[in-house]
């Protein structure tokens, strides 16, 4: 853990008393280390350090009886800072039905995130309708009415060859028949790079308005997450994210990332394959966990 | 990089820079400008480029040895089972392979080895169908080892050259599901003694450090034989698979680049080098 490289590196002073600023600077190293480890994106940690170097060459750990415990309260702090507020809550204000969608690359796991979410929303006491809008991914549609049908929730009778624009359109029409008041759209995964299919996600959101484009983040992604997630972010401008497989021991880098460049927040957390299996999201946790 | 016009730290900062933003790791990536920076003072190396090419020569020494494509002329049936974690393009793969075996004229039969997640049979039929493959399934919550049982019976009474056996995504991180991998595993060899001739771990191209962590406990669990890598159409580098050569020397066998039934290639080490530094 870092704590444990951390005392590698500053129990060395306790001999030597004062701090030095080469002391500060193997620490940052520790942290950088730490950081890169959990895949936290490169210049995100670089920019992060420069931060925590403010505070670690300042009063409160050179002068500290025990500098090395402040340093790690500092570097912790700083990182549940930058992870935000604590889980935001979904935006569901609008006209029934109040349309979410949820986008992301390929097997990141937005469709059984809608089944997770919808599950949240009928405890809520709200009327949720699914709507299955990947008519490209094999049995995708089959996917999400199976999902539906063992939550006992409505969901829209897409077909493969029907345009993703217009199943939004008609299901919209079918959830206000229904009386439901909130519907979630299940997009096909695509890549940041398909201009044709990043388009399709700007008409969907023009015709459909969504009070929350959510974009779904598998914590075991790498140093593109914040890239993918941006380029997502400048087409359609998200409202959060919902970071999936966090039941894994991924330690979930790509989320500091994307928080600390796009500034969007973490609304929910997947830790699991059933429906019942997703949290809020607690940015000190997380911290913890991407520190580990 | 290609912008220097020396040698200095810069330019080592440079290099890492681009070995980390590729998913090399930061520990791997050391290890390798460490060993590049011997080279380099060694031969008394002047030009960035040269440089450059030690690092590509350095990388490539690791992944060019387990450029390795399967051999499923081997064994009759050629059993293969596909495992990985959740969501990395197992089910997709299997569809593809199958496709290309039925290109070379062999006979393949297909096991829907995923009973558990919505619609996962349904998936894998609808692949079946595109490759010309026969499937052998069961109902969804049925045990996958039986229908693994079933399909390499099924494989070897009906002549098929091949079978691909697809497994639910599960974590590295949950045990009693690695104990399943290992039981169905057990239950094919008692049909076929060397079956699975070939059991191979997908990987999604997007996947950081986590990636080692799940080769590891995959290859503890089940020994793997193969490597696939998937996704290396989007703009990651895949180069969480370096690590995993180096440490655990299983062969990459494959690569997906694309969601169509011929979007797969043979793992070409230069092409992922070039690709990497491009
Ligand atoms: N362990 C775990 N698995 C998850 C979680 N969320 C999703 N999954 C699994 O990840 C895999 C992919 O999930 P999907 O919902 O199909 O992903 P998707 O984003 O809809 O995939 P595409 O539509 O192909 O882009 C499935 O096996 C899910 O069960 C999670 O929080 N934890
Ligand atoms: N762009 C791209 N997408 C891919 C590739 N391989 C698979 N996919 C997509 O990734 C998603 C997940 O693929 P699956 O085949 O369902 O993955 P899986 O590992 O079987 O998933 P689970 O069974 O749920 O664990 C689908 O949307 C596929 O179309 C690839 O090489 N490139
Ligand atoms: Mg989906
Ligand atoms: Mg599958």
């Amino acid at each position: 853990s870092l704590s444990e490289r951390l005392n590698g590196v500053i129990k060395d002073l306790k001999g030597h008393g004062k701090l030095s600023e080469k002391n500060i600077q193997d620490a940052l190293k520790e942290v950088r280390m730490s950081l890169l480890e959990a895949d936290v994106n490169f210049r995100v940690v670089k920019d992060f350090l420069k931060q925590v170097q403010d505070r670690a060459l300042g009063a409160e750990v050179m002068k500290s009886l025990t500098p090395g415990q402040q340093f790690v309260k500092i570097v912790h702090e700083e990182l549940t800072e930058l992870m935000g507020g604590k889980g935001q809550e979904l935006n569901l204000v609008g006209k029934a039905p109040v349309p979410i969608m949820f986008v992301g690359l390929q097997g990141s796991g937005k469709t059984t995130s809608v089944g997770k979410t919808a599950v949240i929303l009928k405890k809520k006491g709200r009327r949720p309708f699914l709507v299955p809008a990947d008519v490209y991914r094999p049995a995708a549609i089959d996917q999400l009415k199976t999902l539906a049908k063992a939550l006992h929730m409505p969901v829209f009778e897409s077909a493969v060859g029907m345009d993703p624009v217009n199943i939004c359109k008609l299901a919209r029409e079918e959830a206000e028949r229904q009386g439901c008041d909130t519907m979630i759209i299940d997009t096909a995964g695509r890549l940041s790079i398909d201009e044709a299919m990043m388009d399709e996600l700007v008409k969907i959101k023009a015709e459909m308005k969504p009070s929350e484009i959510l974009f779904v983040a598998d914590a075991m992604t790498g140093q593109e997450a914040v890239n993918v997630a941006a380029t997502f972010n400048e087409r359609v401008d998200i409202t959060g994210v919902v970071l999936t497989k966090m039941d894994s021991d991924a330690r979930g880098g790509a989320a500091l990332s994307i928080k600390a460049v796009l500034g969007k927040p973490i609304k929910l957390v997947g830790v699991g394959e059933k429906m019942d299996a997703m949290e809020t999201f607690h940015p000190d946790r997380m911290a913890g966990r991407i520190l580990d | 990089i290609t912008g220097r016009k020396e040698i200095d730290d810069d330019l080592y900062e440079d290099l890492e820079e681009a070995l980390v933003t590729a998913d090399i790791g930061v520990q791997t990536a050391y290890k390798l400008l460490e060993n590049t920076r011997e080279t380099v003072e060694r031969k008394d190396l002047k030009d960035p480029a040269a440089l450059r090419d030690v690092l590509k020569g350095q990388i490539l020494e690791i992944v060019k040895t387990e450029a390795i494509p399967m051999d499923a002329g081997s064994a009759k049936p050629f059993v293969i089972m596909v495992v990985g974690v959740n969501g990395v393009g197992k089910t997709t793969t299997i569809g593809k392979i199958a496709a290309k075996y039925g290109q070379e004229g062999k006979k393949v039969v297909i096991a829907a080895g995923d009973t558990f997640r919505a619609a996962a049979i349904e998936q894998l039929e609808v692949w079946a169908n595109r490759a010309g493959a026969e499937i052998v399934k069961q109902d969804a919550g049925a045990d996958p080892s039986a229908v693994a049982y079933d399909a390499v019976q099924a494989g070897v009474s009906r002549g098929a050259d091949v079978v691909i056996v697809d497994t639910a995504g599960r974590l590295h991180t949950k045990a009693n599901l690695m104990e399943e991998l290992k039981k169905i595993k057990r239950v094919m060899s008692k049909i076929v003694p060397d079956a699975p001739h070939e059991t191979v771990l997908v990987l999604d191209a997007t996947t950081g450090q986590n990636a080692i962590n799940q080769a590891k406990v995959f290859n503890d669990a089940i020994e793997l034989t193969g490597l696939i890598l998937t996704k290396l159409d989007g703009t990651s580098k895949g180069g969480c698979i370096v690590g995993i050569c180096d440490e655990l020397q299983v062969p990459i066998r494959m690569i997906g680049i694309g969601e169509k039934v011929d979007d797969l290639r043979p793992f070409n080490a230069v092409e992922f080098v070039d690709a990497m530094f491009g």
